[in-house]
C-alpha cells in the first residue's frame, strides 16, 4: 500500500457524507446501500464511524458526474477512468467523483459501484494506489461477487497504519 | 509479403498515446524532468509487475485500455 505525500489523513473518527447528485443507472436506494456498504468496508477494520448528513458541509461529498465536473479533472466517457477522489482535507478533500458516462450496476458484471466506491474511498481516507495485484487500492478495476467481497491484507494493513484497528 | 512492422514507440499516434497516459498516471515531477519515454514506459511496467522493456508492448498497451480508477499511481 502507498499514502500520499505527507501522510495526509483525517484527525477526527467521526466523518460526515452527503451523496449531491446520483447516476440514472441505478434506483436511488441502490445507490445509497452502495455508498453505505463501501464505506463500511473501511469502518469494519478502523475505529471510522461514517455518518450520512442530507444538507449542509460534509467532510466526504460524494456525486456523478461527466466529462469536465468543476474540479480540474474531467471525465473521459465510457470506458477508462472510471471515478477519482481527492485525498482528507478541507474543501474538495475527501470528495469522491463517479463517471456518470460509465453503465452503473450494483449486482453484475457492468462497473460495479460498490467496488469502485470501496476503491475511492479509501483514496478519500489517506491510501494512494497500491501495486500489490488483487488489492483494493490497485488502480486497475476487475469485477468481484461483492457479496463475498474481503478487504484484502494490504489494504487493511494501510488504512489501520493511517488510523489503527478498530476498538471492541 | 513482408510483414507489416509495428511503430516504435517514439512516432505519431502511439507516442502520443502512451505520452498521455503517463502524463496523466505517472506524471513527471521536478526530481525526473529529465526522464527519456523509455525511462518512463520503464516506472510503468514495474509498477503493474510487467516484463520491463521501455517499449509499448502489447502488454503494455493492453494495460492502457482497461478501465480504472482517475488518480495518477506515483505521487509526488
Amino acid at each position: 500500500y502507498q499514502t500520499f505525500p505527507g501522510t495526509p489523513r483525517w484527525k477526527k473518527t467521526h466523518l460526515t457524507y452527503r451523496i449531491v447528485s446520483y447516476t440514472s443507472d441505478l434506483p436511488r436506494k441502490k445507490v445509497d446501500d452502495a455508498i453505505k456498504r463501501a464505506l463500511m468496508v473501511w469502518s469494519d477494520v478502523t475505529p471510522l464511524r461514517f455518518q450520512r448528513v442530507y444538507t449542509g458541509q460534509a467532510d466526504i461529498v460524494i456525486g456523478f458526474a461527466r466529462r469536465e465536473h468543476g474540479d480540474g479533472y474531467p471525465f473521459d466517457g465510457r470506458g477508462n477512468t472510471l471515478a477519482h477522489a481527492f485525498a482528507p482535507g478541507e474543501g474538495i478533500g475527501g470528495d469522491a467523483h463517479f463517471d456518470d458516462d460509465e453503465k452503473w450496476s450494483d449486482i453484475n458484471q457492468d462497473v460495479n459501484l460498490f467496488l469502485v466506491a470501496a476503491h475511492e474511498f479509501g483514496h478519500s481516507l489517506g491510501l494512494a494506489h497500491s501495486n500489490v495485484r488483487g488489492a483494493l487500492m490497485y488502480p486497475l478495476y476487475s469485477y468481484q461477487n461483492p457479496q463475498t467481497f474481503r478487504l484484502p491484507a494490504d489494504d487493511r494493513r494501510g488504512i489501520q497504519k493511517l488510523y489503527g484497528k478498530k476498538t471492541s | 509479403f513482408p510483414v507489416q512492422l509495428r511503430p516504435e514507440p517514439g512516432t505519431g499516434r502511439d507516442l502520443q498515446k502512451i505520452k498521455a497516459y503517463l502524463d496523466k498516471f505517472f506524471p513527471i515531477f521536478t526530481k525526473t524532468q529529465n526522464l527519456s519515454i523509455e525511462e518512463r514506459i520503464k516506472e510503468m511496467q514495474r509498477f503493474f509487475h510487467l516484463t520491463i522493456t521501455g517499449k509499448l508492448d502489447t502488454e503494455t498497451e493492453k494495460i492502457m485500455t482497461l478501465p480504472r480508477c482517475g488518480l495518477p499511481d506515483v505521487a509526488e
